[in-house]
């Protein structure tokens, strides 16, 4: 592997989480497993490659990121002690369109890697651009990667991308961790049925068809989408990660 | 405009239906307006630009495309009559992670403007690439768009995505025909409670800032998943977007 880290930084397991489509919450499941492994006393990191949106300063509450200090670039730390540093911070104006081509997003990641001082790290989560396009895989390319996790929705469709994620990690030679499925039912608040908004669950069937390990489900919840509006995400508190952090 | 449609093509109006992040629904929206047009007896059609997934062939259980005869290459055409082209079904294996870098994916689209036959098309709606980066933004300059209409879900993130939109569509100098708010509540189906999951709707807010039309809320409906599973969404009867057919 090319790129060396900081020479001040140590980070043990790098995991990248990846899925097919956008918008199936794969941000949220790589600040979920984050906050969950700083709970337990693993010191965690976020390194955010996903460009398609501030999903991740958003549901932590980052406004900018102070960045430098003599010997490199320091990442944010948030609240619960948790190392970030997001490709969406470094846009100007993240409203302007902008054109992030695959090697442009290799590029600033591989700074990530090399010129921030990420210092006693045990588990760095990359938030990967979404698809098995071009820019995810120049940017599996970019980083030590010691496995992946696929995140994935109830939805039929959904499988055949879960397909082409595992197609991906294989022509890369990196380890599949597990699979989480996310939105897998809401519950009514009032009367307690469970609904399954986006039809039964497939993820046992797809992790079975694949040998791949189910590492967790979630549901949809609204506080779920309250805490990440509101940068609070660091006080969800339910555990449907637990196995996923074994 | 530099790429002349196909000699014997007519069609009337090009819509492109774009969306911020990808998973809020874009492809769902412009399957159902198509199929409210058609219903309403426009002819309507269907260009599928969207490279991150297969979700207009699925949600129209289209396997495979028929394409040539001797003047050209001809659109698959729809249970109720909608011609469809899919870049999705262009690929040899869905499954095989595909690089599509902006240029490749404007060719093909350009193509589908220049040599598919598109006979007495009053309405066509091009599902567009997610996102306002490199892809979206080729995809918008290789068609004659005489608008856009903005796909978006209720969470505030979204609207700092819509933000870029906007300007994505002024840089181009395309008006926007409106906004589509998706997922905005789901209904209990044994108590009738409202549940907003994703937070309060604040498309009418957003709507307000820009000057924009709100063409329709749509909420989260099992139905919905299910139709676009069994390929069956021209049998969806309801009119959420009734405004934006106007
Ligand atoms: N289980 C869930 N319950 C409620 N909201 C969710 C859930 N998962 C994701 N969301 C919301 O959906 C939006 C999309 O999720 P995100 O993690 O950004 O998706 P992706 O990274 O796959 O594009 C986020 O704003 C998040 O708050
Ligand atoms: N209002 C809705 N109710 C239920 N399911 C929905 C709704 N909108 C979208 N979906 C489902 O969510 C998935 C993602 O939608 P899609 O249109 O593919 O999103 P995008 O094109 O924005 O990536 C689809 O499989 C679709 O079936
Ligand atoms: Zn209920």
């Amino acid at each position: 592997f090319s790129v060396k880290p900081h020479p001040l930084s140590s980070v043990d397991k790098v995991i990248g989480i990846v899925s097919g489509k956008g918008g199936v919450g794969k941000s949220l499941v790589t600040s979920l497993l984050a906050v969950e492994m700083q709970k337990q006393g693993h010191s965690s990191a976020i390194l955010d490659a996903d460009i398609t949106g501030p999903s991740i300063p958003k549901a932590f509450g980052i406004k900018e990121m102070v960045m430098t200090n003599e010997q490199g670039i320091t990442p944010f730390t948030s609240k619960t002690g948790i190392d970030i540093m997001s490709i969406n911070l470094l846009l100007e104006d993240p409203t302007d369109p902008i054109i992030w081509r695959g090697p442009a997003v290799a590029n600033v990641v591989k700074q990530f890697w090399s010129e921030v001082i990420w210092s006693g790290i045990e588990y760095m989560f990359v938030d990967m651009p979404p698809g098995t396009g071009d820019v995810p895989l120049t940017v599996f390319q970019s980083l030590p990667l010691n496995g992946i996790i696929i995140v994935t929705s109830p939805q039929e469709l959904v499988s055949m991308i879960v397909e082409k994620a595992i197609n991906m990690a294989e022509q890369m030679n990196i380890p599949i961790i597990g699979i989480v499925e996310n939105m897998s039912y809401l519950s009514c608040p009032d009367c307690g049925k469970k609904i399954e908004v986006f039809g039964k669950s497939k993820v046992e069937e797809v992790a079975a068809k694949y040998g791949l390990k189910v590492l967790g489900k979630i549901p949809l919840e609204p506080s779920i989408a309250a805490l990440c509006d509101a940068g609070e995400i660091e006080s969800y508190n339910k555990d449907w990660l637990k196995e996923a952090i074994k």
